[in-house]
């Protein structure tokens, strides 16, 4: 499980102290389908950011299986990260010179849970999972469009076979077809192997699909949406 | 109005020809409110860009007010687009050193059409007008969650008060509140000053809005949706 324990993230603007996240508390267990919904700069991405060990909470704890993770050395995280932990970020962060099936391999070279070889038959077996078409494989990310650049961006998450996905908007490219095959591979994913999801959206259909919603306002976690939320 | 006629775009990958788009001939003219749906990869960006003389076709002709401007130098281009077109990028491609007010004022410093102080002052009112909190006008884009980067860019495109905007999946990344208070927006200039938006979406309540929705699949350009297309 992953989990946070009275977490605050907070960023200094000359005299004032932003809060991103206020004594937030939540657990994701193996096997959970999550969504986090909120407005525009509510903290959606920040949370994902510390509970996925990218970022530090300013304070509080950041567990993973129960393990206190939160004042781990860089290399020890990045390790725990690699083994567990697939990131679909907001804007991707694709590698621009590198190919579709490079992008995608990367993550298993780091890892060595598979050779060269391995890496890119199974980064091409990703691709087609995710809808992008054959003919593009060997295009750099400045050659994709938009929503093939996310197709690559989701199938890089699933490289090493992780057991927590936390997906930042990775529908908010996407056209109506390649939304609802994501939504098919993530229920197939979980169901089937188990695969623990949190996905930040504003698109209400995903949210839906989650049926456990957790709603943020001002860095603040509420069950329920709050009084006149949307 | 800006106009593409018989117009091609292809990229050439290894010994086959990627086509983008396959003879275009589409005219929007000053006072329109036109959206363009499409599948991920069928050439939407594309067009925006060619129509917009940010990049040139491979075959056929772009004119603006009936000049033919295929041919123009890049000079007499960004002079033709300073002076009339907007745009919201897919991506943004905001300066990331700058702040929300420095992205905003900058295309107002290189048009010469206001002086300093008169730009800051406007890129001020143009970021509340899109929903951009006052306290984050001093934030770079790296400081900004990726809805506030969006307003941000919406803002910029409006910087030199153009006739015509080019927006390229532009509530993407905005919640529902901005998303709404951006269509309002869009309908109080188009209604009040006249200005022409062109925007590309997969959100099927923006395109809803414009009631002029042109369909694209592989590069073709079809009045009314085709076979299958959803
Ligand atoms: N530099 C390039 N080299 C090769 N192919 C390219 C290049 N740029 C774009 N393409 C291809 O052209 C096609 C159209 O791309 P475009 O970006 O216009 O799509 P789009 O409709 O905007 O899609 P999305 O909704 O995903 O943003 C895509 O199949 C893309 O792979
Ligand atoms: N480095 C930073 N310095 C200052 N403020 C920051 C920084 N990074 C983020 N913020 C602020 O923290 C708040 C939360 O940002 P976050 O990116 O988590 O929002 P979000 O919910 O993901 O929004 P969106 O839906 O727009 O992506 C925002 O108000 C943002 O301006
Ligand atoms: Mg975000
Ligand atoms: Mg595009």
């Amino acid at each position: 499980a992953l989990e946070c324990i009275n977490v605050d993230k907070y960023y200094i603007m000359g005299s004032y102290k932003i809060y991103a996240l206020r004594n937030v508390n939540i657990k994701v267990n193996y096997g959970d389908l999550v969504s986090i919904v909120g407005p525009s700069g509510s903290g959606k991405s920040t949370l994902l950011h510390v509970i996925g060990t990218l970022d530090r909470p300013s304070k509080g704890a950041v567990k993973i299986d129960s393990i206190d993770v939160t004042n781990f050395s860089e290399s020890e995280l990045s390790r725990f990260r690699r083994e567990k932990i697939g990131f679909v970020f907001q804007f991707f962060n694709l590698v621009t010179y590198l190919t579709a099936v490079e992008n995608v391999a990367l993550p298993m070279l780091f890892s060595r849970k598979y050779n060269s070889k391995e890496a890119e038959i199974r980064a091409k077996l990703l691709l087609s999972l995710v809808g992008l078409p054959e003919q593009r494989f060997k295009n750099t990310p400045r050659q994709l469009s938009g929503g093939q650049q996310q197709m690559v961006a989701i199938a890089r998450a699933l490289a090493n076979d992780p057991a927590v996905i936390l997906a930042d908007e990775p529908t908010g490219n996407l056209d109506l077809e390649s939304t609802s095959k994501f939504l098919s591979t993530i229920r197939f994913l979980n169901e089937v192997t188990k695969k623990t999801f949190v996905i930040v959206t504003h698109n209400a259909e995903v949210a839906t699909f989650t049926k456990n919603i957790k709603f943020i306002r001002d860095g603040i976690i509420y069950e329920k949406p709050p009084e006149d939320f949307l």
